[in-house]
């Protein structure tokens, strides 16, 4: 695309299309967006994440990821929505303008690079991460079981041919481990939104036990509030609450680590469908999902920005 | 590339914690290559579940025998890869 103007919102893009338009975003704003790489995948692809920012040093922080389940085609696509629209928003809308006036957004679109190229080259049904498991002729790690929050637990495999393979140690995907380190030296992030698809969920930590979170009450009534703000654009349908109550156990998860970092928005989203497509979302629904969903994350926003912890 | 002609994904409902079981059962069976969409969790909350076109018909056998409500949610995987590939490739065209 000559511009993020011209870039096709309503299609699945390739890796190099999304890197592309990043590039596109950072210098039609460089005063408003840059962009970091926070590490190198395990195949060696540059780990980038945007930050939007209009000033300040180490501002409370917002930190939305897409991406993380490569097949999830649907979350990167929207990731790519986003970014356009907080750089046409600020300045514009009122509310959205006096969130970023005082904290940073920081947007990870590809998670998962390595997977993502891969549903694009050999399986377009590809999870995990690609590295290799010695000893296992299986490839990967699910990225969403790896993290130090109850690793290993009940609710992940130690089976490397699993699609929930735990991996031998936490931290050992370094696409988990960059953010881990992003986010340690940070230091300030107060929202933590992780975004999956499919089944129409807004998740809050725990997965890994049954216990709730000391914020829980908190916690589900913004998810209320968020979920209505949502369903108010299409009539889309939304489940919320804990992730162990709302569908399963799950141990090693993003969400569960970085609540007990301390951050207390934490929160998951799994996106459309209901089951129709599944992860084969048609190309159609990307920007009605991206605008349903953008509705939710600007409640849970605003929210953080109007209660400083 | 991989391909997933005659994949079928089906969405399976599950009356009570007995019949989670059963289709838990099932998830360990690797020899069927299934991929689970959305994993066997509580009863009432549907499961998605991809099938390789060599393991539909001992699935279907299995979940009747046991009584295991299904619906066929996606007839073949692959025709609807096709039609994502085709939308992004006519879109590149333009």
């Amino acid at each position: 695309a000559a511009s993020t103007d011209t870039f096709n919102y309503a299609t699945y893009h390739t890796l190099e299309e999304i890197y592309g338009f990043m590039d596109l975003l950072v210098a039609e704003h460089p005063q408003l967006v840059s962009k970091l790489q926070i590490g190198n995948t395990y195949e060696g692809r540059p780990i980038y994440v945007l930050k939007f920012s209009t000033g300040g040093n180490n501002r409370p922080a917002i930190w939305i990821d897409t991406g993380i389940h490569s097949r999830e085609w649907v979350t990167q696509a929207s990731g790519v929505w986003f970014a356009k629209k907080i750089t046409q928003d600020y300045g514009q809308d009122p509310a959205f303008t006096s969130i970023l006036d005082n904290m940073d957004i920081f947007l990870e679109i590809v998670t998962n690079p390595d997977g993502f190229a891969f549903t694009h080259s050999k399986n377009r049904l590809w999870r995990k991460t690609r590295s290799i498991t010695a000893g296992s002729s299986c490839v990967g790690v699910d990225p969403n079981r790896n993290w130090d929050a109850g690793f290993g637990l009940a609710g992940a495999s130690s089976n490397p041919c699993s699609e929930t393979y735990h991996g031998k140690f936490a931290n050992s995907e370094v696409e988990v481990k960059s953010i881990v380190d992003f986010v340690k030296n940070h230091g300030n992030i107060k929202a933590f939104i992780s975004i999956h698809s499919y089944s129409q969920l807004l998740l809050y930590p725990y997965g890994y036990t049954t216990e709730s979170a000391a914020d829980q009450a908190e916690l589900d009534q913004l998810a209320e509030s968020a979920v209505k703000a949502l369903s108010s654009l299409y009539g889309t349908k939304f489940k919320y609450g804990s992730i162990i109550k709302a569908i399963y156990r799950a141990s090693g998860g993003t969400i569960d680590w970085t609540y007990n970092q301390g951050i207390k928005y934490s929160y998951t989203f799994e996106l459309r469908d209901t089951g129709r497509y599944g992860f084969l979302l048609p190309a159609s629904q990307i920007i009605p999902t991206a605008q349903e969903t953008w509705l939710a994350l600007q409640t849970i926003m605003e929210h953080t920005l109007n209660h400083p912890y | 590339s991989e391909d997933f002609v005659g994949h079928q994904v089906l969405r399976i409902s599950v009356a009570d914690e007995a019949q989670v079981q059963k289709v838990t059962e099932l998830e360990e069976l690797e020899h069927l290559q299934l991929d689970f969409w959305r994993g066997p969790a509580q009863p009432g909350s549907p499961i998605d579940v991809r099938v390789p076109f060599p393991s539909i018909q001992a699935v279907k056998v299995f979940l009747e025998a046991h009584g295991i409500e299904y619906t066929i949610m996606i007839e073949d995987v692959q025709s609807l890869l096709d039609e994502e590939r085709e939308q992004m490739f006519a879109f590149q065209a333009r």
